[in-house]
């Protein structure tokens, strides 16, 4: 049995906006610790890890382990139809082939039941090694999105490189290049239009822009992203999901033939 | 020329 309340219902909504069109797919993973996923894109480029942690549902039931094959699609077209207030329950029952998401508006007039057929998917969880990554840098989550939508309109790719200097985001296309500078600038009034490098080494990776704007569809989840890279491993992307978890996102670099 | 990597390059199976 598994019942999952969430009164922050628009969470689990901004959730799937974020990661549907990367992954069609997935398993949902229920345990003690919380309600999770681990995905790849199709072309195993990318990889998606949500976990929103049992602690931050107002009502958590799991009685054992459960991983739930849902269509991702489908799953953001059902959540669709709840209210942005909407408190919101996932259900399912042992052994059962569909989930159920109860929508309540917050005045308890409305009442919804969306059912859902699960599906078997075949799908093996890669082990991501713990890293000390050369440079962690921590910027406004709009501010990115703004980057990687405007570098694209001029190339498909991004070289990200951090100095001391700051982060440089730059780009090449047919009609030019570009070139965006972050400076660290943490006098700012409010933490969350702050940006902050922290560095122990510079580090210059290429990245597909296609990726990195879908990543940007995370935006509503938090006001800050966090982009940490080595020169040997794939960028993290993350979104932290206030009091309850994070979603982030992995990405290969380019690299030279 | 650049090349996409893949990610199951990085990180294994478990």
């Amino acid at each position: 049995m598994l019942e999952l309340r969430l009164v922050q219902g628009s969470l689990l909504k901004k959730v799937l906006e974020a990661i549907k069109d990367l992954v069609n797919d997935a398993n949902f993973d229920c345990s003690a610790t919380g309600f999770s996923l681990q995905a790849m894109d199709s072309s195993h480029v990318a990889l998606v890890a949500l976990l929103l942690r049992s602690e931050g549902f107002e009502h958590y039931r799991c009685d054992r382990n459960l991983s739930m094959g849902m269509n991702l699609g489908n799953m953001a077209k059902m959540l669709k139809c709840a209210g942005n207030d909407d408190i919101i329950t996932l259900k399912a029952d042992d052994g059962s082939d569909t989930v159920t998401f109860m929508f309540e508006s917050p005045t308890q007039d409305k009442i919804s039941d969306f059912e859902m057929k699960l599906m078997d998917i075949d799908s093996e969880h890669l082990g991501i090694p713990e890293a000390e990554y050369h440079a962690i840098v921590r910027m406004p989550s709009s501010e990115f999105g703004r980057i990687c939508k405007d570098l694209s309109s001029i190339g498909d790719t991004v070289v990200i490189s951090v100095t001391k200097e700051g982060v440089k985001f730059s780009t090449r296309g047919d009609i030019g290049t570009a070139n965006i500078v972050c400076r660290q600038n943490n006098t700012v009034d409010k933490p969350e239009e702050a940006t902050i490098i922290e560095m122990t080494e510079p580090v210059s990776l290429t990245f597909a822009l296609r990726y990195m704007n879908s990543f940007t569809k995370a935006t509503p989840l938090s006001s800050i992203v966090t982009l940490s890279l080595s020169s040997d491993l794939p960028v993290v992307v993350e979104y932290k999901i206030a009091e309850m978890g994070y979603i982030r996102f992995y990405l290969a670099p380019k690299i030279e033939e | 020329s650049q090349q996409q990597s893949s990610i199951m390059g990085y990180f294994g199976k478990k």
